[in-house]
């Protein structure tokens, strides 16, 4: 393809990733750095400020409503705190797989791609994807939530109990190593849409075309990070190898959830989010 | 299909909010 087209693609891709995503990696580097103008995030450090939070939350839902979401989250029954943190974590994980889908869908040859292929291309990149759509709003003493109007610390999130407080660990570990990459909202949308674009998932059965799409988006890939980081050379190929990196994240992030599942008497896993996880590694 | 059904629902349906 002609470098006109590719950097097409590249804008294409970044408005669809604006469009779909309700908290971007600008808006949350402006969050995380104060540019805010004093609106910054409800700080969750203890269990008192939890509480407050939740409220909080339940406050502030106004701008969901208003980007036409139906659904809200439930009612909180009353129970463990860890069991309380975790229904919200996986309902809004439920919500970004939405977001993911409608941005797969997004990408130019995605939609002709053989149904059963787009349901295990999703299956298995959805959540590489989130995974690192965490990065962005994570620091190393932190992460945003509920749309950038929550900063939850890390310390809070390892002082919950086994096995919780392993859930989120890993993913700080990742995002602070990622964050050192300094990728921005177009370099993120391209990645996502490689990501997606996994000709290797198990049980693809037309993989050609999958690959021909893939091949594209990282010619585009390529040459914007050449244009837009011309100083770091190193960066698409070290880009490539967080790939792997995410993967072992993914595999194991199932493998405590399916853990949950088993241990957990009162932990109901949502039926989307089970979907995806039955028979993922 | 079955095994998948809200996935292929979500890639099918691009209007109207999926009930989840």
């Amino acid at each position: 393809p002609e470098s006109a087209d590719l950097r097409a693609l590249s804008r294409q891709l970044c408005l669809s990733y604006h469009r779909h995503f309700p908290l971007t990696k600008s808006k949350a580097k402006a969050i995380l750095s104060g540019k805010t103008h004093g609106n910054s995030p409800f700080v969750i450090h203890d269990m008192k400020s939890l509480t407050a939070g939740q409220y909080f939350i339940n406050c502030r839902q106004l701008p969901v409503l208003e980007r036409q979401r139906s659904v809200l989250p439930p009612e909180e029954p009353a129970g463990e705190l860890e069991l309380s943190v975790f229904r919200r974590l996986q309902f809004r994980s439920a919500e970004a797989v939405q977001e993911v889908t409608e941005f797969a869908k997004s990408i130019p040859g995605f939609t002709e791609l053989d149904m059963n292929d787009q349901v295990i291309l999703l299956k298995y990149g959805v959540i590489e994807v989130m995974t690192t759509m965490l990065a962005p709003l994570m620091n190393k003493d932190g992460t945003l939530f509920a749309y950038g109007q929550i900063f939850m610390t890390r310390e809070f999130l390892k002082s919950l109990r086994k096995p919780f407080c392993e859930m989120m660990e890993p993913k700080f570990e990742f995002a602070v190593k990622f964050n050192v990459l300094e990728l921005d909202d177009s370099d993120m949308a391209l990645f996502f849409a490689v990501i997606i674009l996994s000709g290797d998932r198990p049980g693809l059965v037309n993989v050609k075309p999958i690959e021909d799409l893939q091949e594209t988006v990282l010619l585009a890939l390529e040459l914007q990070l050449k244009t837009i980081h011309p100083d770091c050379p190193q960066l698409f190929a070290k880009l490539l190898q967080k790939m792997t990196d995410l993967r072992q994240l993914v595999a194991d992030h199932v493998r405590l959830i399916h853990l949950l599942k088993k241990q957990e008497v009162q932990m109901c896993l949502h039926p989307l989010l089970q979907e995806i996880m039955r028979d993922l590694y | 299909k079955e095994k998948h059904k809200i996935l292929h629902r979500l890639l099918q349906n691009s209007t109207s909010p999926v009930d989840l």
